[in-house]
């Protein structure tokens, strides 16, 4: 469902141009499970915006369930967006002047729910990754790895049939990683696609397939023998 | 040099309190090494913040380096901040506007440092950090790991001799999680005092102590066997 041919972003900044992403092609199936690893810097973050259509390519081709996403025009990438795909962000993006609970509701407010449907949806995500009493909290009175969880909340609150999930675990202890890991599992049992970017190796044999970038290239790209 | 007696941290949510740090005493000495784990939400950014004079507690006291800080008001704090403490926040706190050459210099303006000094020494940490070819890049057109690092630069361009870092290698691969933890551990032998909050039990069997908390009260404090 996953198509990139030849994807590539560069970034001019003055005189200098920097190749993020070189002549990238890569195909992810329905349900699978693949864990995105490399050394910071290495183009991760790059492609998992061009995944979820929250940025276009300089060039290449990015086909996204038979449509061809990389010569979308905003208005439809958004539509795509806040259908089809939960996206956790690295440095979580959640709005500082409103609560978890209407973080984790805004994208049911795009989706045109009632908002009492908001409420209790965005209340039992909230509750799935542990933050039940944390719900009126504003980000800046949650500490980081609760504002992690607030971030993959607010990306399963539609649930979605695409979760791209950018170090989800990044600020969890050991015991909180297990509870999200445990929650993704379910994700994709129910039949749904996981892409993790991820530095960890023991969150990474989650996956079923590891693809390593090096200096915005595709390094491998291997089956988990453990699974 | 840092000692805390039943330091406590209430946040008042209407008619909701949380005690976020509950009776804590902990002692420090010069030149330790100590890492600080726990559950998400347990405390460890709070007895950060505390301890790197940038907050005032609940109740109790701090006293570090024999001045009671505890009930300093805010421009000594900011005195001892800017001389003896280098701080890595879990959220990194750059200035979105500015390079990261002039991100990590920023502690040299405060410190009195002429234009040139200050450039010649930020690009030097820049370097250690592996970022010598992204100085002039601002957060935004950094990956996170490598605002990560600019944020570890930062801390560290002033030499103070209290290192705190709050999750320093969350966003970072091995190969750059090793290269910081080896300057982490340059600092420690010069004989300086390092402390860190990782959940990762790979970074924090370089410590020589492990402080855990849990519902904001001190949990255990055991000497790391492995070293
Ligand atoms: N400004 C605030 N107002 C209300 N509650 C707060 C505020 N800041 C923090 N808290 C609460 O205090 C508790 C401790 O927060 P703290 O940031 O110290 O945790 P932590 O151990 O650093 O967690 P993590 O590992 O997730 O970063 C949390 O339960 C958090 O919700
Ligand atoms: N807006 C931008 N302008 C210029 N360069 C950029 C911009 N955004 C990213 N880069 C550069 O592109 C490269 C890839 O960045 P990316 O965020 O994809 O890395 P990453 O693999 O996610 O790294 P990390 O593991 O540190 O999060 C980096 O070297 C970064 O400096
Ligand atoms: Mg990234
Ligand atoms: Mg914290």
């Amino acid at each position: 469902i996953i198509r990139t041919t030849d994807l590539c972003k560069t970034y001019v900044m003055g005189s200098e141009k920097i190749h993020a992403l070189k002549d990238l092609s890569i195909a992810i199936k329905k349900n699978e499970y693949v864990a995105l690893m490399g050394p910071s810097g290495s183009g991760k973050s790059t492609l998992m915006n061009l995944l979820g259509c929250l940025d276009t390519p300089t060039s290449g081709s990015y086909i996204l369930n038979d449509n061809l996403v990389s010569n979308m025009d905003d208005a439809e990438l958004a539509e795509i967006r806040n259908s089809e795909i939960g996206f956790v962000f690295q440095t979580f993006n959640l709005l500082p002047r409103i609560s978890s609970l209407d973080n984790v509701a805004l994208p049911l407010v795009y989706a045109g729910w009632s908002n009492k449907k908001r409420e209790n949806r965005a209340a039992e995500v909230l509750d799935l990754v542990g933050l039940g009493n944390r719900m009126d909290h504003k980000p800046n009175e949650l500490s980081g790895g609760q504002r992690q969880r607030v971030a993959i909340a607010r990306a399963l609150v539609c649930n979605p049939s695409i979760i791209l999930a950018d170090e989800p675990t990044g600020n969890l202890d050991t015991k909180t990683s297990v509870e999200i890991m445990h929650i993704f599992e379910q994700i994709h049992n129910a039949g749904n696609t996981v892409i993790l970017v991820t530095h960890e190796p023991d969150i990474a044999d989650h996956a079923h397939r590891i693809i390593r970038l090096r200096d915005g290239e595709l390094e491998s790209d291997i089956k988990n023998q453990n699974i």
